[in-house]
């Protein structure tokens, strides 16, 4: 499903370049789960927003299904990021002017769901992470906790076959980021969504089935997990 | 130093009302180091604005040193905030348009410091939390725990008595979150820093001496921890 060689990204900041992933090679199945770990700072949330169709690489080639993404047409990148991708972002992004439901029905506006349909979806995915009696707040008006969950809700309502999730449970306590590594466990096995998350939580790491280690930009280790 | 006495805080939020805190007591001493653990939406972060002089209470007294915050004048809550608090945000608050270094500096500006001055303590600070590297970056030409890291290094500058960690390591790797927790650790012992945090982490909290467990609005228990 995911085929990354080669892949590097640099920005460029005023006098200096930082070179945030630097040759990143690897191939990710349909259905498979998988954790990425790394220190703070060597390119875990650039190499995501790669994979997520975000931003695209200084270098190196990124296939989805076989096809580069240097061949897509914007409308298909698009496409791609409404339809088949779900996004949970480290630092969230929820709008703050549109209450939880709101924000988390936002993906849904471009497939043409009547809007009692998308309420419901919506309603539904927060019940998901245990947010049914917060779906009217704003974020302003949400621990930091909830918010993440407002994201991770976000990120399935458009129910994605690809997942991505960027530090998903930093902001949980250990209870709830057990409901969402069960969440998201389900959703892999049950419904064979493939599923890449970013985590600083070893714990949180072996409930996937392998987990690629970055460090300095460079993938150092490829290690697959046993059977739990 | 700290003492509350049935501190509580409700939010009206449209038709219903959030009892965020009810009816929270406890004291801290100058000098003591302590650990705010509970689930997501317990109130950890309301009580932490409390304590901050961020936010008042809706019912109960805050005493600051003898004496009830109510008494104070606006300059004093200022200058308070600006002196004697230092404040790590559960979600950072940097302005986007500056630097690091610039955000760092920020608490400074109030101090009538000369201008060379601040930039010092400021690249003094941010190296303190491994971000010498870093110092000319803006916000979203960082990753996310250096976002996190900058925080805590505005939170330091002012070199306040009382420091107030909401979350500190949440989106850190291990090791970066055990910089941390020496450095919160270093403040503590050797100059006498009053240190509140809450956490996600037990590993986090065990560095502390004591850990007041919240629940839904209220403490549930107060755990001395034993010398390490
Ligand atoms: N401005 C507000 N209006 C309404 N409700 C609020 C507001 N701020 C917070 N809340 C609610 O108050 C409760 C406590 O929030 P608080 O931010 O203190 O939780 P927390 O313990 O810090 O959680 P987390 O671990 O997720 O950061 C939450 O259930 C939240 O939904
Ligand atoms: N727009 C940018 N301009 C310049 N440098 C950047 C930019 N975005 C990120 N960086 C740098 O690239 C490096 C990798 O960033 P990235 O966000 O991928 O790290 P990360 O592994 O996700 O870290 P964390 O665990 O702290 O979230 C960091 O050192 C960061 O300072
Ligand atoms: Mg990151
Ligand atoms: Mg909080």
């Amino acid at each position: 499903m995911i085929e990354a060689v080669g892949l590097s990204k640099s920005y460029d900041t005023g006098p200096s370049r930082v070179d945030a992933l630097c040759g990143v090679s690897f191939r990710i199945e349909r259905g498979e789960y998988v954790a990425i770990m790394g220190p703070s700072g060597s390119g875990k949330s650039t190499l995501m927003n790669l994979i997520g169709l975000l931003d695209s690489p200084t270098a190196g080639t990124y296939r989805l299904d076989g096809q580069s993404v240097e061949d897509f047409s914007d409308d298909r990148l698009a496409e791609l990021r409404c339809r088949r991708i779900g996004f949970v972002f480290q630092s969230f992004h929820l709008l703050p002017r549109f209450s939880a439901a709101k924000n988390v029905e936002l993906p849904l506006a471009y497939m043409g769901l009547p809007r009692g349909e998308r309420r419901a979806r919506a309603v539904a995915a927060l019940a998901s992470v245990e947010l049914g009696a917060r779906v009217d707040h704003r974020p302003n008006e949400l621990s930091g906790g909830e918010r993440q969950r407002v994201a991770i809700a976000r990120s399935l309502v458009n129910r994605p076959d690809l997942l991505l999730a960027d530090e998903p449970t930093g902001n949980l306590d250990s209870r709830s980021g057990e409901e969402i590594c069960r969440l998201f466990g389900r959703l892999n096995r049950e419904l064979g969504v493939t599923v890449v998350l970013v985590t600083h939580d070893r714990g949180v790491a072996e409930h996937t089935r392998r987990i690629l280690h970055i460090r300095d930009g460079a993938l150092v280790r490829d290690e697959p997990l046993g059977a739990p």
